[in-house]
This record gives C-alpha cells, sequence and structure tokens, in this order.
C-alpha cells in the first residue's frame, strides 16, 4: 500500500510537428501516440507511432523522447531524454510491476 | 447504510485551488470543502498496479525486452471524462476523439452512475458531465446513467456566440469576456443556472428515503472567460504574474508541443496576430489570461459554495458522500503553452477530494453547520487546514470503485487484461483503504 506509485497519461498527434490538427486529432489522423509516465521523481515521455484502424502501437518507431527529473526541475523545463541511453531506460521501464 | 453522492466535476480546473497550495486563487469554498475530505495531493492520470503487455506482438523478432504499457487517461476532455466515469482506460474504451459513443464504438461498458442506479439510487445528472453530443449519444447517457433526462443551462447556448463588449463597443466572441451579469441572455449564466437546478433537485430529495446520485457538471473554468466581472476585481491585473517558465523549453521535442488552436480562434485573441505555432502571446495579454482564469475558479467556487450550503441546510451533510473533482487541467502559459492538449503536468494533474461524513469528518449536531457558504467577493480569505492528504499517485479511473465503496455499495471487480466483452469492471483502485492508512514514506 505504501509503495511508491506510478502514473501514466497519454496524448495523440497527427504528425512530428505542430499543425492546426495537432490538438484534437480525428482517430483516422493519429500517427503518433505520446505515453507519459510519472512518478514522484520523474516523468518519462515516449512518442511512439500508432496505427489508427489497429490502435497498435510500435515501440520501435520512437518519434521523440522526454525525461524530466522533478527534484531539480519540477517545472519540467529542462529536457534529459538524450543524456540517457534509451534501452537503458526501457530496461527500467520493462522492470516495473 | 448507504450514503446519497454528490458528484461535482469542474471544467478545465488545474490544481489552482488554495487547499493545492496556490497562494494566488481565492477558493474558500473547495478549501473548506477540502479541511473536512480526504484531500489526493497528486490525481493525475490512472495508476495500474498490473502491467498490461500490448506491444508484445509488434516487438521485432529476437528482442528479448518485453515493454509493458499501462494506457490510461489523456487530456482532452470527452475521452478523459468517458475514461472517468466507466473506469476504463483509453486504450479500452479507444476513445481518442469525441465523435463515438463507447457502447457503440468499442463495448457495453457500465458507468458509475448507470451502476447506482442499478443498486436502487435514483440518479440525476445536472451540467456537464458527461461530454455532450455523439460522445454520450446526444442524451447524456440518458436513461441507461440517469432516472431522469439530464439537465443543461439554457444560457449554454450563448457561451460561443458574440457576447463579449469589446472596446469597439461592439460584441464578439472573444476569450477574456467579464460580463454584467444582469445584461446577459436571462440574466444568468450557465453555471448559475445549473446551481439553481441542483439546489431544486435537492430540495426534491431530501424528505425521500431512495437515496440519490447527484452529478453536478459546472461548465468553467473552460473558455471563454464569461464570468461575473466583479470576480475580476479579486485579482487586480497589476498583482498578475506571468507563468515561471513562460517560454518554449528549447529541448521540448515539437511533437510535444500543442498550438493551443481553441485559444487562438478566439476574435480578441485573433486580432493579436500571433504567429503559428510558437507565438508567444503578448505579455500583458498573457497576463489578462491569467487574472480571467483566476477569476473564473473564483466564479466556480462560488456556486459549489451555494450547492454544498444547500446540502447543509436541507440536513443532508451528514448523510452525503461529496466527491470533487476535474477532467483534466490547463496551461497558464508554462512552457509557452495554452489550453490542455499536451502531457505536461499542468494539464494532467487533477483535484481530488473526497468528503465522506463520519469518515473524514465528524458532524457535530450541536454546533454550527458543515458548509457554511463563503463569498469570495466580499469575505476575507479564511485560513483552512488540510490535513487528510495523501501524496502517492492516484487515477481517475480509481473514482468509480471509491465513490462505489464509500457510499456503501460492493465496489466492482477488477477488469480482466481483456476486458471489452465485459460490461462492469473497473480498471481502477478501490482507494478506500487510504481513509483509515496513515501514509508512509
Amino acid at each position: 500500500q505504501d509503495e511508491e506509485a506510478i502514473s501514466f497519461s497519454q496524448y495523440p498527434r497527427p504528425a512530428d510537428t505542430p499543425q492546426v490538427n495537432s490538438d484534437l486529432p480525428d482517430l483516422k489522423d493519429i500517427k503518433i501516440m505520446g505515453y507519459s509516465l510519472r512518478s514522484r521523481d520523474y516523468r518519462y515521455t515516449l512518442w511512439l507511432g500508432f496505427n489508427p484502424k489497429t490502435f497498435k502501437v510500435n515501440v520501435s518507431d520512437v518519434h521523440a523522447g522526454e525525461l524530466y527529473m522533478l527534484a531539480d526541475d519540477p517545472g519540467q523545463d529542462n529536457n534529459v531524454y538524450s543524456d540517457f541511453e534509451p534501452s537503458v531506460m526501457l530496461t527500467k521501464m520493462a522492470s516495473l510491476p | 447504510e448507504r450514503r446519497n453522492v454528490l458528484f461535482i466535476m469542474a471544467d478545465d480546473l488545474r490544481t489552482s485551488l488554495g487547499c493545492y497550495g496556490d497562494s494566488v486563487v481565492k477558493s474558500p469554498n473547495i478549501d473548506q470543502l477540502a479541511s473536512k475530505s480526504k484531500v489526493f495531493l497528486n490525481a493525475y492520470a490512472q495508476v495500474s498496479w498490473c502491467c498490461i503487455c500490448l506491444c508484445s506482438e509488434i516487438l521485432p523478432r529476437g528482442n528479448l525486452l518485453k515493454l509493458c504499457f499501462v494506457l490510461s487517461q489523456q487530456a482532452v476532455c470527452a475521452p478523459s471524462r468517458t475514461s472517468m466515469l466507466t473506469s476504463r482506460r483509453p486504450d479500452t474504451t479507444r476513445l481518442y476523439d469525441f465523435k463515438s459513443y463507447w457502447r457503440v464504438h468499442s463495448g457495453n461498458y457500465t458507468t458509475l452512475p448507470q451502476y447506482f442506479k442499478s443498486q436502487g439510487y435514483f440518479t440525476m445528472s445536472v451540467g456537464k458531465v458527461f461530454h455532450p453530443g455523439i460522445a454520450s449519444n446526444h442524451t447524456d447517457d440518458y436513461p441507461y446513467s440517469w432516472s431522469i433526462p439530464a439537465y443543461h443551462p439554457a444560457s449554454f447556448r450563448y457561451e460561443k456566440e458574440k457576447m463579449c463588449k469589446g472596446e469597439d463597443g461592439k460584441l464578439h466572441a472573444n476569450l477574456l469576456c467579464a460580463v454584467n451579469v444582469t445584461q446577459q441572455p436571462g440574466g444568468t449564466l450557465p453555471d448559475m443556472e445549473s446551481t439553481d437546478e441542483a439546489v431544486r433537485l435537492l430540495k426534491t430529495r431530501a424528505n425521500d428515503d431512495v437515496p440519490f446520485f447527484l452529478a453536478v457538471g459546472f461548465h468553467k473554468p473552460h473558455i471563454p472567460f464569461r464570468i461575473p466581472q466583479e470576480y475580476l476585481g479579486l485579482y487586480p491585473i497589476e498583482q498578475m504574474t506571468l507563468a515561471p517558465d513562460p517560454n518554449v523549453p528549447k529541448l521540448l521535442p515539437p511533437v510535444a508541443y500543442n498550438p493551443w488552436t481553441d485559444v487562438r480562434k478566439r476574435d480578441d485573441v485573433q486580432k493579436l496576430n500571433i504567429s503559428f505555432p510558437y507565438g508567444p502571446i503578448p505579455k500583458d495579454f498573457q497576463l489578462r489570461i491569467r487574472q480571467h482564469y483566476y477569476a473564473a475558479v473564483s466564479y466556480m467556487d462560488a456556486q459549489v459554495g451555494r450547492l454544498l450550503r444547500t446540502l447543509d441546510e436541507l440536513g443532508l451533510a451528514n448523510s452525503t458522500t461529496v466527491v470533487f473533482t476535474s477532467d483534466h487541467g490547463w496551461s497558464l502559459g508554462e512552457h509557452g503553452e495554452w489550453a490542455k492538449y499536451s502531457n505536461f503536468d499542468v494539464t494532467t494533474h487533477v483535484p481530488l477530494i473526497f468528503f465522506v461524513p463520519g469518515v473524514t469528518s465528524c458532524h457535530d449536531q450541536l454546533r454550527e453547520s458543515t458548509f457554511p457558504f463563503i463569498d469570495p467577493l466580499t469575505q476575507s480569505k479564511p485560513i483552512f487546514k488540510i490535513d487528510k492528504v495523501m501524496r502517492n499517485m492516484v487515477e481517475l479511473v480509481d473514482v468509480f470503485p471509491t465513490v462505489s465503496y464509500m457510499a456503501g455499495l460492493k465496489a466492482p471487480q477488477p477488469c480482466p487484461d481483456i476486458s471489452f466483452q465485459k460490461e462492469l469492471c473497473t480498471e481502477g483502485n478501490n482507494l478506500a483503504y487510504t481513509f483509515q492508512h496513515q501514509e508512509q514514506g
């Protein structure tokens, strides 16, 4: 009961760069899904290729990543994703309960 | 014994509340509610103890890495509300826009009010609870979820029309729309009308033995900021400040940035000729947006106060569980963004407050009332002690099982890994244990 919990959220995008329907893409236009994982120490987000017909995400198709270490960066202004080896992060995610 | 439920949902309300540590906002009625409630400080999106592996079948052959993503709530109105009210994650509802009804699109998932109705409750909806339109079958999911058709305030039809007096003296569809209420159609505004109707409904249920579930969905602080102009006086513009980080971060991936298109479309914002997609909005206008948002929060807080006062006056405060939450948050200029269309914490962090009589508060029948109304316009900001908090992450899919249990019903069973065919189950946790458990660590 006292184990640290993780919360998740997601957001769809139609493209890699902002366009007029980036805020509210129709289902058929969703090409990328951003999955966020947050704990009390960090927020980690991967923007992954998404197939709106099958609703499947392709974890090999990483469009972008975000990582914010909240102790030093509570405002989430300093993305340190590129400072970490992606495979190391993915291994850590896989070991989550 | 079964408790009544008063379920209050604000629209686009971030944790800009006194009880969540915001020192600028005046939200005395919600703060008073929080002082007698369990406050979940970190309600973002869903948290799940089990890990659903959705990706293994598309991993390249030979890759031994098994990734588990538990897919949960997104910061957009319709999927967010449907997800919360069905206690299913977006990848179960498969709703990523507001153009589908879950019972047709995905599965015949039971909703929170529907469950209460099936257990003998009289269920009622006032205002924006389900997302209107196709997303709730054009009926707010009546009759499944509600004993009577949902009520919507008549004055809402003016919300997107040209109701805001501009500098030219003409009416516009502005973002910033503080008005003289007496000059509005009907001399009212949607959340005032909703509160009037909710008060009326509470009076009809006061002496009925059948327990009730009343959901009240306020339309504020969603844009446009069409609010009584007197609330702006609580936030003098000279005292407003910009967001602490108002610039687009250099290392923010372009895909992560949301261009706040709905804000841009408002007449007063269009006149500013802001470049797409990064802007920025001129600083003085940024201050005015923040001022109007906070004023909208105070206005909504006053409506919550009116509702809770009525609950009290009718003698229902000691037999009614009150839940206060929001569908998602709103960016106020952080990272150069506005609105809600991102994964940042300001858009996903929401208030979640549970008042349970006899559990979070002991009602002393000999003393003063539980929820005396506090007028933010005339009364000084009271200080409330918020001491029943939970800091660990919780999810809005937890609301359904938790409300059920705290009202005296059995919480729905956890969903199986594949739950499309299962009508009643929950992908959230029953948080009832947290009401008696002291958080460690």
